[in-house]
């Protein structure tokens, strides 16, 4: 299928299943096909696939309906594909949506989409592109925002998160809290986001994650304590 | 420039390792 002939099943409104499947080709699509595919499905495509997730996400009937979960999921692997070079990452982020769409999609209540969509933002987080020099605040702005609409504390999500079961999304959590804090320039920044996140219940969490074994995680608690010392010294 | 993929993909490599967070 072409990239045109995505878009034009995207703009028609597919139903649950129909657009499942839509989804799940055009992620294939998306990832194997050569740039100028991408660039093809463009900017409208990728505003069409926003869209499409902040219906989802906006679903008062049942946001958690198995279909609606996993077209959400899907969305994200479709937008991650989409980003995977140049052309597509630019296009994201001159979106005013795309951050904090995905920044929504950081959900406890759905841990392997939240996998994903904390991937994706950290990442972002850490590019060092010229044009985007700020987009760790962003990012930041975008989880203070929704944390105020949904009434809770702006790191909860990724706090519980890190309560769940799974190694996979604990050690993810923590890639994006050392995203956050690691590109703050300014120290009073760090060691402030730091504290938040301490009286938030990191304090507690982190005596039970130095006992996981597990090399993923522990990469990150270094990270993490290793910032924090050098912090330390520096006050 | 412009043309290569994988660019997300080695963002998230490098956060995994931790290579993302060695002081500049």
């Amino acid at each position: 299928k072409s990239a045109l002939m995505y878009i034009h099943e995207l703009k028609c409104g597919l139903r649950e299943g129909q657009l499942l499947s839509c989804l799940e080709s055009l992620r294939v699509s998306l990832s194997n096909n050569p740039v100028s595919w991408v660039q093809s499905f463009g900017a409208e495509g990728m505003a069409l696939l926003l869209d499409i997730l902040k219906k989802l996400q906006d679903d008062k009937d049942d946001p958690y309906s198995a279909f609606g979960v996993k077209c959400q999921h899907e969305v994200i692997r479709c937008l991650k594909a989409f980003m995977n070079n140049m052309y597509g990452l630019t296009a994201m982020l001159m979106s005013d949506d795309g951050i904090p769409l995905l920044v929504r999609a950081i959900n406890p209540r759905v841990p392997h989409m939240m996998v994903d969509a904390v991937k994706l933002v950290s990442a972002i987080c850490i590019l060092d592109h010229s044009d985007n020099l700020h987009v760790s605040e962003r990012v930041l702005e975008a989880i203070t925002e929704h944390a105020e609409n949904e009434d809770i504390e702006r790191f909860q999500p990724l706090l519980s998160g890190m309560r769940k079961s799974g190694v996979t999304l604990k050690a993810c959590c923590m890639q994006l809290i050392n995203a956050l804090i690691t590109q703050g320039d300014e120290l009073d920044f760090r060691i402030h986001i730091r504290s938040e996140l301490m009286r938030q219940g990191l304090k507690d969490i982190l005596t039970e994650l130095r006992q996981v074994e597990n090399e993923e995680l522990k990469v990150q608690l270094s990270v993490f304590d290793e910032h924090s010392e050098d912090d330390s010294e520096e006050l | 420039e412009g043309d290569e993929t994988g660019i997300m993909d080695g963002l998230m490599e490098a956060l995994q390792s931790g290579a993302a967070f060695r002081r500049k």
